[in-house]
């Protein structure tokens, strides 16, 4: 059986919910980017939050490794804290941005958008 | 939702590309559309509003992350040569204000900021032809313009030539000149690329007026400007943060009053 530990607490109340992906909203102008990138000025990057506790689900694509520590934890918390819910799937986004001779180009970002979330 | 306007396989071939003013550049009311998620636009940067992106780019970045989102890769696409970098230099050329024909049109691009950890895959020329009203038609109407390396007495190696056939409607000429572009790579040019726009007739080589056909680049607007188009492929992930790095350095560069190093303070700290 799982047993409360600590690495739930987050900000004082429990995070419950299981690793999955949730809404991460990036605008290039409060990153203070705008003066370079011409477009996207703003979009949807995701990113992985929740527990890898015991039982971890399939579609968490767990590797060996997690499916041992998460196993360890659930026995003995303090030999080991759980696994980790990290992107498992990313997608690249295209940019046009303005370079350092003020050309205007297009490239495309690998690793910009969180497709799928597990436990590492 | 609007098509992406992805180029067939069976597309016109490249160095005979005489497109329709139309294709791949659009209305303003693209731009709209381009930048319809991206809020804020009209509060641009200064900076960034000294430079007008050329419709082709807008179209490239349109098609390409309208493809992203149905799943596609960019590279994919014919079109872009497998390219994930396209990099567009815009003419800044002047012609030589004088009554006299031009018989040679001379394009020369800095190219200096092209990175070496990239592989160039093509390059390309797009120049917007706009003949005049009184258009020459020659019976033939088949005229052939060639871009010859700067320097070059005749049409030598690297001489691409393109028939233009009715002369009289304005059209996007697009030029290969990725084998030009090699051999400049070839022999050091301290980054500048030098081209010759000619024309001629039929099969004489006598060279025709290029503003008769419509190459005059007096009273062009920005996104009519010819652009020169290079396609490079990064061997690695390309990281976010070498052209944060690179903007920073410029605008440390281009901004010297004390009111422009406060923005940039304000920008730097933004940015961390």
């Amino acid at each position: 059986t799982a047993l409360n530990n600590r690495h739930g607490k987050r900000h004082g109340k429990k995070s419950k919910s299981r690793c999955s992906r949730k809404a991460l909203h990036v605008n290039f102008k409060e990153l203070g980017w705008d003066d370079w990138i011409i477009a996207p000025l703003d979009y949807e990057a995701y990113h992985c939050e929740g527990m890898c506790d015991f039982p971890l689900r399939s579609h968490l694509e767990p590797t060996n490794h997690a499916i041992i520590q998460t196993l360890m934890n659930s026995m003995d918390p303090n030999s080991t804290p759980p696994s980790c819910c990290v992107p498992t799937k990313l997608s690249p986004i295209s940019i046009l941005y303005i370079d350092s001779g003020n050309n205007v180009v297009y490239k495309q970002y690998e690793d910009m958008v969180v497709e799928q979330c597990g436990c590492r | 939702a609007r098509s992406a306007a992805l180029v067939p396989s069976s597309g016109p071939k490249r160095n005979r590309g005489t497109r329709s003013p139309h294709d791949g550049q659009r209305s303003p009311k693209f731009l709209r559309d381009v930048f319809a998620s991206s809020p804020g636009l009209s509060a641009r940067d200064d900076f960034k509003n000294s430079v007008v992106p050329h419709d082709y780019m807008l179209s490239i970045y349109r098609t390409y992350s309208a493809a992203e989102k149905l799943g596609l890769n960019a590279s994919f696409f014919r079109s872009s040569k497998s390219a994930n970098t396209i990099t567009s230099f815009v003419d800044r050329g002047k012609d030589e204000f004088s009554h006299s024909p031009l018989r040679r049109q001379k394009y020369v691009f800095d190219v200096s900021t092209l990175s070496d950890k990239e592989e160039l895959v093509g390059a390309e020329l797009r120049i917007l032809r706009k003949p005049p009203e009184d258009a020459l038609s020659s019976p033939s109407d088949l005229y052939n313009i060639e871009l010859v390396s700067c320097g070059s007495a005749r049409s030598l190696d690297s001489s691409t030539s393109v028939g233009l056939r009715n002369a009289r409607n304005p059209a996007w000429e697009v030029l290969d000149v990725w084998d030009m572009f090699k051999s400049r790579l070839s022999t050091d040019h301290g980054g500048q690329l030098c081209m010759e726009l000619r024309a001629t007739v039929g099969q004489s080589d006598a060279e025709v007026d290029l503003r008769s056909l419509g190459f005059e680049r007096r009273g062009r607007a920005q996104r009519e400007k010819a652009i020169l188009v290079v396609y490079a492929r990064s061997r690695k992930r390309e990281n976010l943060f070498n052209e944060m790095r690179e903007n920073i350095k410029s605008s440390r560069g281009s901004r010297g009053s004390e009111q422009d190093t406060g923005l940039l303070f304000k920008a730097r700290r933004r940015r961390r």
